[in-house]
């Protein structure tokens, strides 16, 4: 993660940390990633309960404790470093609001999980260090796989985090001061589809 | 997301944009980020959503050992672009941002946002670090050397000057409507209606030192720090590498 007091640059910066950190729980066992998911997927939407699962996590990254996490069907063991990156992540996803973690569920539910995470990469690459409101022009193919309901859901869980999807011409209207929450979704993410592929 | 937390996000970004002012989090830990106090920082946080800080409940001043505390250990200064501030919150509390995706809202402010500086004057610091030395036995330093975590002290916030109320109103439709919204029980959380009362004085977003502890009660604040500055001396926290998850 970055240091307090360092500037971030740009999104490639961004990608770079979500990818080392989601290397690092791609390492956990395919039993400990459907831990993982099922974990998540019993508390997204309970900002709360998340909330204490990373304090929870602090606590025996600080005390190397044991941790009970009800969701988990079997023992995982995990290394420091995995705990970490399930801390970052954990981090992203309390930033988002209950609603979007229930977007995020649903989203997985039906798959969409790689358009969605394409389209808020592609508008984050796009406008990282863009510092003015605007209006930009949305690539169609980003959502053209999408059918009226999935793209329904994709437009409610971006728009959430202000970032306004206008399909009929196609655009989207950008606003500086979304990014830390379109970071957080970015992470959030790219998270869930590592955990729901594998 | 809160309309505590947009609005300090707001702030911080038009104040410091790309900068190290974090904005608070939640209303009801603002006395625990006034100038002197410590706090922890999460240990995974990035700053792409904010570097995040714990409230510990501590300052810095009960942490020494007795003796003279500077009379006036901050200093003040109020900001003059008040009007910037608030065009820029009229757009930011609005929650048709958010979730104007379908729905009509609508959005309602009765006052405005006046905000002023206060940090810890280098003169306070400086006489503090001569005059005072940490008290090695307090339980809180002991706790948080076993643990080897790293302590940051609050030296400059941005706070309210007067009380102020934020309200805002929601009324989404449309997609949110949508039948298969409903099992997640979606309506109900963007259909409100909600103000928030800041008081006077309440702290909305903060700079942090590190704390830099040496010895049993040697102490100092630099002006730079980075991540691979330990507040308490190395080799003093046990090693462990590996952690159960256990049903």
């Amino acid at each position: 993660a970055s240091d307090v007091g360092e500037v971030h640059e740009d999104f490639k910066t961004l990608k770079e940390e979500v990818q080392r950190e989601t290397r690092e729980v791609g390492r956990l066992s395919q039993v400990g990633q459907g831990s993982l998911l099922s974990s998540l997927c019993n508390l997204l939407g309970k900002k709360k309960e998340l909330q204490d699962l990373e304090f929870e996590l602090e606590g025996a990254l600080d005390k190397g404790h044991e941790v009970t996490l009800e969701a988990l069907p079997k023992d995982v063991l995990l290394s420091k470093e995995s705990m970490g990156a399930i801390l970052y992540f954990l981090g992203a996803l309390t930033v988002l609001s209950e609603a979007q973690q229930k977007l995020l569920a649903k989203s997985m539910e039906k798959k969409i999980l790689p358009v969605q995470l394409k389209l808020v990469e592609s508008t984050l690459e796009q406008n990282f260090l863009q510092e003015k409101e605007g209006v930009f022009p949305l690539r169609p193919e980003l959502l053209s796989s999408l059918r009226e309901e999935e793209l329904t859901l994709t437009e409610a869980l971006v728009g959430l985090s202000g970032l306004e999807v206008q399909r009929s011409s196609p655009q989207y209207m950008w606003d500086p001061d979304t990014l830390p929450r379109l970071c957080a979704l970015y992470a959030g993410l790219s998270l869930l589809q590592l955990l729901a592929g594998s | 997301m809160t309309m505590f937390e947009n609005v300090t996000r707001a702030l911080a970004r038009q104040l410091n944009p790309h900068g190290d002012l974090t904005p608070l989090d939640s209303l009801i830990d603002f006395k625990s980020f006034r100038p002197f106090c410590v706090v922890l920082r999460k240990r995974k946080s990035t700053l792409f959503w904010g570097a995040r800080y714990l409230r510990t409940d501590y300052s810095l001043l009960g942490l020494l050992e007795p003796g003279t505390s500077p009379t006036d250990p901050t200093d003040a200064g109020s900001f003059g672009f008040k009007n910037m501030l608030d065009a820029h919150l009229e757009g930011e509390v609005d929650v048709p941002r958010t979730v104007k995706v379908k729905g009509t809202a609508g959005l309602s402010r009765n006052s405005t946002l006046e905000v002023q500086t206060l940090s810890v004057a280098p003169t306070a610091l400086e006489s503090l670090h001569k005059e005072r030395k940490l008290a090695a036995d307090h339980p809180f330093l002991k706790e948080m050397r076993e643990r080897g975590e790293n302590l940051y002290v609050v030296m400059e916030v941005v706070e309210t000057v007067q009380e102020v109320t934020l309200e805002r109103a929601g009324k989404a439709e449309g997609c949110f409507s949508l039948p298969f919204f409903a099992p997640l029980g979606l309506q109900g959380s963007v259909n409100h209606k909600e103000a928030v009362t800041i008081p006077k004085g309440c702290v909305l977003a903060f700079r942090v030192r590190q704390l830099m502890i040496s010895g049993q009660d040697e102490w100092d604040i630099p002006h730079l720090y980075n991540d691979s500055m330990q507040t308490f001396p190395a080799g003093e926290k046990p090693e462990e590498e590996k952690f159960t998850l256990i049903q």
